[in-house]
């Protein structure tokens, strides 16, 4: 799963 | 994007808001040729405020916001960045240099070694993370430490006599917003396959459960009506 999911939040 | 991370941001931009307010209302008034009741009160009294929360905050968000130029999320998620980045270092400048907002600040009361927070976080950090990379490791250490940088804020509250209001919704928005986006990351958790993020979650959950006794006597003072006070 990509990580990235989770810098879409501040 | 759903509704619990947008009410969560609204709320987290609000706590910013209020803090400001404070900060100009504690301008304006020593601005003021007589000195007003009031102006008097907020002069003489300390602000509340934890220089060492303010500061913490600051670098919460310096190491969680590194990709602002690198990675594009959308126009919201800029600008939001920015006004976080921007109030945070403000409010540390406003506190340590402005020539009146310094005096409502209380040093001698904000005593919190607050190095004592950096250092596990970023250790802890540089152990358990998603990706050991330089990037990965300073984002994983602004979640660790946002989770506790409220403490010196807290301990300065059970210090103050008095909790002005703006101090105490202060405090309470900035814990709302956390708990918001538990909400909004038990929505993802449902909705999004794949989306799973132990880091984030228990940092944001051990945030929040640090202000369940602040919660508690926050909502006991508004349904008894009478000041907000914590037992030292």
């Amino acid at each position: 799963p990509s990580n990235e999911s989770a810098k879409d939040e501040l | 994007m759903n509704i619990f991370r947008l009410a969560g941001d609204m709320t987290h931009l609000m706590s910013v808001l209020v803090l400001l307010l404070k900060i100009h209302t504690i301008k304006s008034c020593a601005g003021k040729s007589y000195p007003c009741s009031l102006c008097f009160i907020l002069l003489e009294s300390s602000s509340g405020i934890s220089l060492k929360t303010q500061e913490l905050y600051a670098l919460v968000f310096a190491t969680r916001y590194l990709d602002i130029f690198t990675d594009f999320i959308s126009v919201y998620n800029t600008i939001m960045k920015l006004i976080f980045l921007g109030s945070s270092f403000s409010i540390v400048w406003y506190i340590r240099r402005h020539k009146i907002v310094r005096r409502s600040y209380d040093k001698d009361q904000d005593t919190f070694r607050h190095f004592f927070l950096v250092l596990p976080c970023l250790l802890l950090a540089l152990i358990i993370n998603e990706k050991f990379t330089f990037k990965e490791v300073l984002w994983t250490f602004s979640l660790y430490l946002e989770a506790v940088a409220i403490l010196p804020q807290l301990i300065l509250l059970q210090r103050t006599r008095n909790i002005d209001n703006l101090t105490g919704q202060y405090v309470f928005l900035l814990g709302a917003y956390r708990a918001l986006y538990i909400l909004n990351w038990i929505y993802r958790y449902f909705t999004e396959p794949h989306y799973v993020h132990w880091i984030t979650w228990i940092s944001g959950l051990v945030q929040t459960l640090l202000y369940a006794d602040f919660f508690y006597y926050y909502f006991s003072s508004l349904k008894n009506n009478v000041k907000l006070k914590l037992p030292a």
